[in-house]
């Protein structure tokens, strides 16, 4: 319980200090493999010429997933957590001021994938987007509630794959509906680029509101 | 870290009660809707004539999986971990006395779906089996090493989207031996039935071993 208090009090610092710097923090999680990365790289493409943005990563090894992110010319730093299966707020402290961000703009932090853990860690951040890959079934929001009971906002990912898998997506966005009930859905699909621009206007709304 | 010696404790005596008994216990690890209760249901239908089954069922929330196993005629029983992202041999030891399995056969544990914390809490299982659906990417032994290093079988599940997901399946098996040099490797789809005859032979060849 005391890792939890710690967490939470260095959290509000990182809020702090996102807010004095004007950025909007976005926390993406997920199981393994749902696509945030692939997410980012496509976002990254888009709107990094309309606002200045920065990228944390998080992933038990390897720099694989920041490397991604480098090829699109956008500053990131990798946290590798070792035995650890989220990120927490004092390591993502220590990243932003490695990244040295202009004021405004955007900062992705890409967490650790896992469906449990992330949910328990502040890390700052003003929002917290949970994707769900349509491959993992419809059932999700119940089976790990506390990380969608935190999210403002739910992605559908890889919808290019409903005609092959068993996916309800209106029961899966009521599933989350009884553990969010306000939370925002939203459907797309990386790969295809199918509905990528209510996204973008979904995040613009968010960089704009805080101006 | 005196949870784990904790833990590591009451997993050895599991594993006695388990040798005891004459059970062939498989711990199913995989990321969030990687397949392992659909495959478990396909084998549950397929070897319940040949061996006595039972099942320990791990989620954070619901009995959604365990309400599966049931429709087989399986015993099964659920443990709920509410904040935890992984199963203990305590609980373990719990819910395998609430069975009360007759004498020989296999007992099944599916874990909470996570790729890291599984991997350092021992159960008192024989086999460790890790599934990656090849919706995932075939990074993931890489990213996600401890759980690799641990396997004894890595599954290939969802064979049958492979038509429509950038997925390498030699670079993925690579990427596993990498982590795990005599991990064995076997492709399926639990979906088509393709190949499960090579898991199910998998699962004999370790029961009859233990005869
Ligand atoms: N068909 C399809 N595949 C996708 C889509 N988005 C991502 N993928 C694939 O899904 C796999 C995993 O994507 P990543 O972006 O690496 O997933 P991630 O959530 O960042 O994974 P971790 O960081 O390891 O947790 C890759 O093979 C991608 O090509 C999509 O919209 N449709
Ligand atoms: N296309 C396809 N879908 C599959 C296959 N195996 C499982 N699925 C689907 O994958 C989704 C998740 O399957 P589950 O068996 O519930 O996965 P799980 O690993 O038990 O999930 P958790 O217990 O929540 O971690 C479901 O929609 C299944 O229908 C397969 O071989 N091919
Ligand atoms: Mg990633
Ligand atoms: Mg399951
Ligand atoms: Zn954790
Ligand atoms: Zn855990």
């Amino acid at each position: 319980q005391d890792i939890l208090k710690r967490n939470n009090h260095i959290a509000e610092h990182n809020r702090q200090l996102f807010r004095h710097h004007q950025h909007t923090v976005i926390n993406l999680v997920s199981s393994p493999g749902s696509g945030k990365t692939t997410l980012l790289v496509e976002t990254l493409k888009q709107l990094q010429t309309e606002y200045p943005i920065g990228v944390i990563e998080g992933d038990q090894q390897t720099s694989l997933d920041a490397d991604r992110i480098k090829e699109t010319g956008v500053p990131v730093v990798q946290i590798n957590t070792g035995k650890g299966c989220h990120l927490e707020a004092d390591r993502v402290q220590l990243a932003y001021e490695q990244l040295a961000l202009p004021d405004s703009g955007l900062l992705f932090i890409e967490n650790v994938g896992n469906l449990v853990c992330p949910a328990h860690f502040d890390l700052g951040e003003q929002h917290r987007v949970v994707i769900i890959s349509v491959t993992e079934g419809d059932t999700k929001p119940l089976k790990y509630p506390d990380i969608f009971h935190q999210a403002d906002l739910l992605i559908l990912n890889k919808i290019d794959l409903l005609p092959y898998v068993d996916f309800d997506v209106a029961q899966c966005i009521d599933n989350a509906r009884r553990i969010q009930p306000n939370i925002d859905c939203l459907q797309l699909s990386c790969r295809s680029g199918d509905n990528l621009q209510r996204w973008y206007q979904w995040l613009t709304s968010k960089v704009t509101s805080l101006e």
